[in-house]
């Protein structure tokens, strides 16, 4: 079987940290973590993941905009912490290996 | 997954993809088609998982379309090294900077073929007139190969999986050949996003880790669709 998802607009026009919140209002902050801890859980290995949360929590030191802002958007939205947000979007980085 | 640039016979450029993941009970809950709006224009488009910024699959509409395969090479900590004391980009974020800033087809394909990224890639490229395709093969640091389309001697379409084109799939996972051989029997005369959406459906092109279809078309970007694909 096949459907279409959801579709969202996202303003380039707005800033970044809020820019994703019109999209944030149709899902549920405790099923994005659940989903956020399962996928980091299972990519990182925990030392990894206690080594580089501090790192990657100094995002603005490292990250390029619109991406630094748009991350710690979401990761306020979510009510998680902006480096295990920014390990959710480096999750390619780590399997692909 | 599987991404496929093809071109029919009167020159128009069709790409999809199918997007293979882990985490599908996730995944499916949370796939969006994103509409990036700027001065009130649909700049770029994109399907994405909520929460995730960069892109894997995306069109600048009657200029390009992009997706991207994985390609696993090297080492973990080689990517971890490029991301923290080298400071690339993600690979996708690559895709979701060329849809926003090329302006046209050349430009992206300079970009995806140049710009350090943190790891190896498949990008897959599309344009919006007659020959503008190909599979380019990268590594952190510039192109490892391009594969281009070559209709004028046959070759209307090109298929890349998650393996380099120029060796053989591993026989537990040769999406390749079903890929190819329906697109054979689909014919270049027949080819449009109706027939490729039924390659993708083809088994094991189509299969238990796949979240997601893609179609895309430059010329008729409104026709850009994504379906969710459940097992």
């Amino acid at each position: 079987s096949a459907a279409a998802p959801r579709r969202f607009n996202v303003s380039l026009d707005s800033p970044p940290e809020s820019r994703w919140g019109p999209v944030a209002q149709h899902f549920d902050p405790a099923f994005m973590r659940t989903v956020l801890d399962h996928v980091v859980d299972s990519m990182i290995p925990k030392w990894v993941h206690a080594i580089i949360r501090p790192i990657a929590e100094d995002l603005e030191n490292f990250i390029p905009q619109p991406y630094e802002g748009e991350i710690r958007g979401l990761a306020k939205y979510f009510g998680v912490n902006v480096g295990d947000g920014l390990l959710l979007n480096l999750a390619y980085e780590f399997t692909a290996f | 997954c599987t991404s496929i640039v093809a071109q029919d016979k009167q020159g128009n450029i069709y790409h999809g993809r199918n997007m293979d993941y882990d985490f599908g009970e996730y995944l499916h809950k949370i796939t969006i088609d994103v509409d990036f709006i700027k001065d009130g224009q649909v700049k770029f488009q994109g399907t994405t998982f909520f929460g995730y910024v960069g892109l894997w699959t995306g069109q600048s509409p009657h200029k390009f379309s992009i997706s991207g395969n994985e390609r696993d090479v090297g080492y973990w900590w080689e990517n971890a090294m490029a991301a923290f004391l080298a400071r690339f980009i993600p690979a996708s974020w690559l895709i979701r900077t060329t849809l926003s800033e090329a302006e046209d087809f050349e430009t992206a394909f300079d970009m995806l073929t140049k710009i350090p990224i943190i790891a190896s890639v498949y990008y897959i490229i599309g344009g919006s007139t007659s020959r503008q395709g190909a599979i380019i093969t990268r590594k952190r640091i510039g192109p490892v190969d391009v594969w281009p389309l070559d209709p004028l001697n046959g070759a209307w379409y090109r298929v890349e999986t998650n393996y380099d084109h120029w060796t053989n799939p591993p026989p537990y996972d040769d999406r390749r050949t079903p890929a190819i051989k329906a697109l054979n029997a689909t014919g270049q005369e027949h080819i449009n996003l109706n027939s490729l959406f039924k390659v993708f459906s083809t088994k094991p092109v189509l299969n238990k880790l796949t979240i997601y279809t893609t179609l895309m078309s430059n010329a008729d970007p409104d026709k850009y669709q994504t379906f969710i694909r459940t097992p």
